[in-house]
Parts: structure tokens; C-alpha cells; sequence
């Protein structure tokens, strides 16, 4: 039975992507099934995997809107285990026309929920947003990765972010857990980075992954090669890391 | 006659917050009377100017609802020169009671077209998202100011950006002009973010500001302390960068 995973921040520029990327395609060198769901418009997921943005035809949005079904929007990558529904453009007018419908937070759990019997790992990107994309992937999913910059508006946001976490919660998902708060752009030369390190660790303990994703240029070099940090550069302290939390998860998830 | 920017630029992270809160500062130092508007929910331009958020009882929810005047919203700060309107988390909400408006993109312009009378710049920081918020902004505003992490995702929604403000231009806002792409987050060490500068100035050229911000720890601490990078360090690397396109931006506008 596998598990559905959205990885969520409103704070922009996190690692929020980077981080979906890099653990789907760890989970895949550990020989998990994965599938990858692009929500967030601007489809940096989906081109940092390889795929041209512009070609684009179907994906999230149509997933969305109940005209495809998830096989069907479904795409294969270059990545070993790692499948793929791409975002488009077009997605950004979906919080408009999903904002009348009945059952408006529900559309995405009821395309992927079936996908936990043929996949390990379902992960969601999300953009830098808690609008109506952002709630469904949430009522979507099992649980939720929150990656946290080593920065301080970082911080910030958390607050806001754990009270919507608690909502969703209570309306649409009561099974929906926390899988982690995760650690990124950790630079231990800061003064700054090791503050947020101790802030988080201390107010949320037990919540914070001990992998701590460092602040590494191969990382951000990679999308422009569309590949993810395994293929692009497995020897590198990114690779290393985004691999060290998948063999995390995949020990916290013993049942899957 | 004062000018209104807009800060904006839906990637996540880019340092739109970290420039309009610096550059208003800036120009503040060089005697212009500046107002800075918060237009982002997450209110970190309102907190960066050491404004306690959880306090904040109007600003710019009531503005946009007309249901306070742009003066009866203003508070001072303590950076010379630089009055704010703050924003408060209520402002998620305002995207969602102004779809139904007539005039929901006009919301903003209407509220604040007359504060070019008091002050020589009026700064909107921009949430990551081109949603009604920031259609707005783009609205109001004379000029865009569009910052480019020297990342490689940063390039990626470039295109998307510039096309809604050619679509704002014709709809909209046929005034709005492109004050200036900034680079920002700049490492010379990097091959990537040499190879963004590159890229960026071989497409747009003249529209690209002279003045690069680097990455400079400075920049990222001075959040935590509630102050401008002009207050808690004039010394550092960002102060000078953020001066220097205070400069810029006041020489090309001398009619001001
Ligand atoms: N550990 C890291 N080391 C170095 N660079 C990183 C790291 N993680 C992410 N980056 C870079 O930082 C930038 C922001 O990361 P990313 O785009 O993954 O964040 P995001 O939260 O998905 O952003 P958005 O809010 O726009 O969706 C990207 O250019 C990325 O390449
Ligand atoms: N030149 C710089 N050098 C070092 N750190 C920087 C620089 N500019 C911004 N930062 C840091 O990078 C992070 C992102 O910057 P900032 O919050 O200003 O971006 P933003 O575009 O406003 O983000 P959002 O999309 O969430 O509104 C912040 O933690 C900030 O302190
Ligand atoms: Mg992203
Ligand atoms: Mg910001």
C-alpha cells in the first residue's frame, strides 16, 4: 500500500521542488515506484526532470478537472522507478474554475487515491501558496514534507502554515500526519543557518528529519540539465543527502 | 510627482522582499520620501521593518476593500523617510472577495493613485503568485521592477512573468513600463550564476540595472533584527548594492 506525500511551503523559494525531485528519484535508486504530480504552474518539477514545458499537452489540470484519468496523464522519465504527471500553464486558471464546484478540495483525492496500489511513493510539488491547489494536494495526501530554508522569513511562515495543516485536518483529512520538517540550504559556515537549525530542533523536536539537506551548487546546477542530482552528479554532497532522507523515510514507512 | 513600483515576480525567493525593503530604505537615505506598500499575505517586507504582525489591525486588506482610506492605513517606521502599509494574514482571503467585483483588478489604483502627490516613490512588494493581488499591483503601478535569483529557475518563469505584463499593459495598464530586471543573490565564485548574468543580459540588455546584488549574509540576518540592511550594517556588501541601486533608479527618473 503506498503512501501519498505533498511536499508544502507558502514561503517561496524553500526547496520545495528541488526536494521532490531529488527524493523521487532517490526513493527510485532504493527501487521504490514512484510517481511524481507536478501542482504548481510554473513547472519547475516537470522541466527539472527533462521534459520541455512547451510540449505539454495534458497533466495536472486535466487531472484536476476529472477529463483524464491518472493513467492517462501519466508520463515515463529518464529517472530509473520515476513516473511523472506534468504541469502545464493552463494550471494556473484551475483554482479559478475548481472555485464554484461542490467538492472543490476533494478533485485531487479522488484522481490519485487508487494510485497507492501501484506505486510506493505518490509525491506532490506544490507552489508557494495555500490556495486551492495547495488544499487539494493536502486532502490528497497521507502526509506532508515541510521543507524549511535555513533562513529567518522562513521561520516566519511556519506558524501559518502548521494552522492550515491543522484545518485541513479537521475539515477534509483527519488522517493526514506530518512524514517531517525538513532542513534545507544548510550552510554550517553561517552563524545564521545554525540558529535556524537549533530554533527548529528545539520548538519541534521530534517533527525535524535528521537528514539536513546542505546548501550545494550542483543541486541547482542540475535542473538546468533536467536531470535530477543522481544522475547529474552522484557524488555530491546533495546527492548524498536527498539519498540519506530517502533511506530516512523509507525506515520510518517499514510497512509500505 | 512620485512614481509607484511594483516589486514582483511569481518564483519563490527571488529577494523581492529583501529589495523593496532595501531599496526603499535606500532611497529614504538619499532624502526621498518613500511609502511601502506590503501586498504579499505572508507580511515579511512588514516584519523585515520590524513591525510586530500579529498586531497589525488594518492595512492593506482594508485598503483594497476601500474600506479604509490609503492615509488612515500608513504607519511610520523607523527607517528615515519610509512610511508603510502593512499587510496582515487576513490579505489571503482578499483574492477570493474580489473575484466577484467589477472592478477587482482597479482595487488598488483607485485607493492609492493620489499618493503620488506625497511621496517621491511608492514601493509594492509582490506575493509569489501573478494572482488578483499582484494583478493589481501591476495595475496601480507606473513601473515593474522584476528580480532574477542568478539560479537556473529563476530564467524559467521569466517568460511567463513578461507576458502577463504585456497583458496587464494592454487591458489594464497601458502606462506600466519595466522599471528594471535586478539580479540578485549574485556568487562570482558560481558558473551558474555567471552564466545567468550572461543569459539575462544577452536577452534584455538595456533593461537590465547596472547594479547587481550579491549574496551577502547581511542581507539575509537583518530580518531577524526588524531592520533595513542600511541600519544594521551600512558597511556590508548589501547596503552598498542596495545604495547604489537607489542611485540608479533615482538618475533615471530625474524629473522626480
Ligand atoms: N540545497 C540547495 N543548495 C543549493 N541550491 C539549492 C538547494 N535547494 C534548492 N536550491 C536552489 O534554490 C532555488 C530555490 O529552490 P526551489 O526552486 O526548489 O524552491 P521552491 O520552494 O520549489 O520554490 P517555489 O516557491 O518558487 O516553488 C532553486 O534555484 C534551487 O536550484
Ligand atoms: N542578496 C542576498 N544575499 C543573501 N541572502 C539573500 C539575498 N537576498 C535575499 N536573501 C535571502 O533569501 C531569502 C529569500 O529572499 P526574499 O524573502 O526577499 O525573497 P522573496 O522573493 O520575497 O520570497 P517570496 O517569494 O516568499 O516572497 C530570504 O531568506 C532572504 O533573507
Ligand atoms: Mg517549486
Ligand atoms: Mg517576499
Amino acid at each position: 500500500m503506498g503512501k501519498i506525500i505533498a511536499i508544502a511551503n507558502q514561503k517561496g523559494g524553500v526547496g520545495k521542488t528541488t526536494t521532490t525531485v531529488n527524493l523521487a528519484a532517490s526513493l527510485g535508486v532504493l527501487e521504490k515506484k514512484v510517481l511524481l504530480i507536478d501542482a504548481d504552474p510554473q513547472a519547475n518539477a516537470t522541466s527539472g526532470l527533462g521534459i520541455d514545458v512547451e510540449s505539454v499537452e495534458f497533466g495536472t489540470y486535466q487531472l484536476l478537472e476529472h477529463t483524464m484519468s491518472a493513467q492517462e496523464a501519466i508520463i515515463k522519465t529518464d529517472s530509473p522507478n520515476l513516473d511523472l504527471i506534468p504541469a502545464h500553464i493552463d494550471l494556473v486558471a484551475i483554482e479559478i474554475e475548481l472555485v464554484d464546484k461542490d467538492e472543490r478540495e476533494y478533485m485531487m483525492k479522488k484522481a490519485i487515491s487508487h494510485l497507492r496500489d501501484s506505486y510506493d511513493y505518490v509525491l506532490i510539488d506544490c507552489a508557494p501558496s495555500l490556495g486551492l491547489l495547495t488544499l487539494n494536494a493536502l486532502t490528497a495526501a497521507d502526509a506532508v514534507i515541510i521543507p524549511i530554508q535555513c533562513e529567518y522569513f522562513a521561520l516566519e511562515g511556519l506558524g501559518k502554515l502548521l494552522n492550515t495543516i491543522k484545518s485541513v485536518q479537521k475539515i477534509h483529512n483527519p488522517n493526514l500526519d506530518i512524514e517531517g520538517m525538513l532542513l534545507t540550504m544548510f550552510d554550517s559556515r553561517l552563524r545564521l543557518s545554525n540558529q535556524v537549525v537549533e530554533e527548529v530542533r528545539k520548538h519541534f523536536a521530534d517533527m525535524v528529519f535528521d537528514t539536513i539537506i546542505q546548501r550545494n551548487v550542483r543541486l541547482s546546477e542540475a535542473p538546468s540539465y533536467g536531470e535530477s542530482i543522481i544522475k547529474y552528479d552522484a557524488s555530491s554532497k546533495g546527492a548524498t543527502n536527498y539519498l540519506n532522507l530517502a533511506h530516512e523515510i523509507v525506515k520510518k514507512n517499514k510497512e509500505i
